[in-house]
């Protein structure tokens, strides 16, 4: 049950399967798990549909976590994102509203077969796993794969960019985890141009890095991606936002360098507490305010 | 010891260059000793003023930091043990589990 699962650790893959697994099974009503293809080595890509379930039109948001095998705070917030939404659902409004409203689809962990081999090989494993005769190198950076001309996308980046277009009239907001360094960042990242909608997305990430910052005065930059981190292109916020998501954005999570990727799992806990009030502050202020 | 114990005596340390010229340094001896860079995630997008981060493995650890020192690149040591560190990231509950 929710309540046994430990949130405050990090889990292995089979671990989140076995997870969604569950809720599928116990929380019928607000919870519906599906795959959406195989992962290079094979595995099975699942999403979390999340929201009460309806024939009528929804809006929904996309949440993925763990592009990079390493970062593995990014999963373990998708799921404390799912246990926050399943156990807030009766008791608070704001959730009740975007439960009802919205379908949320999580992917706790994208590049599942990466991910897999940080837990049993190399803690510090960032890219896919897959072979390419071209090059001798192991694996592709599963956000410099999104429509490029250097190479092929992977399969992983492929299943998720055709569940993406045949959802893109329902997905208004695209949001990615990562880490570490503490941001949020909007388009561009691939080149120095503001967007056109810039007003109404850079409202939302000000008032979601100050409401994160309220839960324990951690200090977020925000801004677009290209100015406030580096310019990379073939990422997945600049794919879904030139896709027609109209609102994308990546959260680069705790901390900024004194555990970088090994951040302790005490940790956890204020991080996703905080990263929930900005989520949140997005959500809400996305069904709101923007056109 | 998580992963064979394979990170011992690897640290994380963090420069920031300050000129073109120490940019170009680290740039080659990057490319030498092909060390796992944390930030920024690529060695391109290494500048003047970008906070950079290094895993340095224990064969490459001596070579490395006695270049920085001969070429007056300064840096930190932010992980001195990186085998003691990914060990403390587990609580002792989840250590026990994994083992």
């Amino acid at each position: 049950s929710l309540s046994e699962y430990n949130y405050e650790v990090y889990h292995s893959l089979e671990d989140i399967q076995s997870w969604m697994y569950h809720l599928n099974q116990t929380q019928p009503s607000l919870v519906q798990v599906f795959s959406i293809g195989r992962s290079y080595e094979g595995r099975p890509l699942f999403i979390l549909q999340l929201g009460r379930k309806s024939r009528a039109y929804k809006k929904a948001v996309w949440i993925d976590c763990g592009i990079h095998a390493r970062e593995w705070i990014g999963p373990a917030f998708c799921q404390w994102f799912a246990r926050e939404a399943l156990l807030t659902y009766k008791t608070d409004p704001a959730m009740r509203k975007m439960l009802n409203h919205l379908y949320f689809y999580i992917m706790p962990v994208f590049n599942v077969d990466g991910y897999h081999f940080s837990w049993t090989h190399d803690r510090f494993w960032r890219k896919t796993r897959s072979r390419n005769s071209r090059f001798h190198c192991r694996g592709v950076d599963a956000n410099r794969n999104w429509k490029v001309k250097w190479c092929e996308s992977e399969p992983e980046v492929k299943a998720v960019a055709d569940f993406l277009r045949q959802h893109r009239k329902h997905v208004r907001a695209y949001l990615s985890f990562h880490a570490y360094a503490q941001m949020l960042l909007y388009p561009y990242s691939y080149k120095h141009a503001t967007i056109p909608n810039f007003g109404c997305v850079e409202i939302a990430a000000h008032k979601a890095v100050k409401a994160l910052r309220s839960a324990h005065g951690i200090r977020y930059r925000h801004g677009p991606a290209s100015q406030t981190l580096y310019i990379s292109s073939g990422n997945s916020m600049d794919w879904a936002y030139k896709n027609g998501i109209p609102y994308a954005f990546a959260f680069e999570l705790r901390d900024t360098g004194q555990f970088g990727f090994l951040l302790p799992e005490m940790l956890i806990k204020p991080t996703c507490t905080e990263t929930m009030l900005a989520v949140k502050n997005i959500t809400l202020h996305l069904l709101k305010k923007c056109p | 010891h998580p992963y064979g114990n394979r990170y011992a005596g690897d640290k994380v340390i963090r420069l920031t260059p300050r000129t073109e010229e120490e940019v170009f340094a680290f740039k080659n001896i990057y490319r030498r000793l092909q060390v796992d860079l944390w930030q920024p995630s690529s060695i391109s997008y290494v500048s003047e003023g970008t906070v950079t981060d290094v895993h340095i493995p224990q064969n490459a650890s001596r070579t490395l930091l006695t270049f920085l020192q001969g070429a007056r690149i300064q840096y930190t040591v932010l992980i001195e043990d990186l085998q003691k560190a990914v060990e403390n990231e587990n609580n002792l509950q989840t250590q026990r589990n994994r083992r």
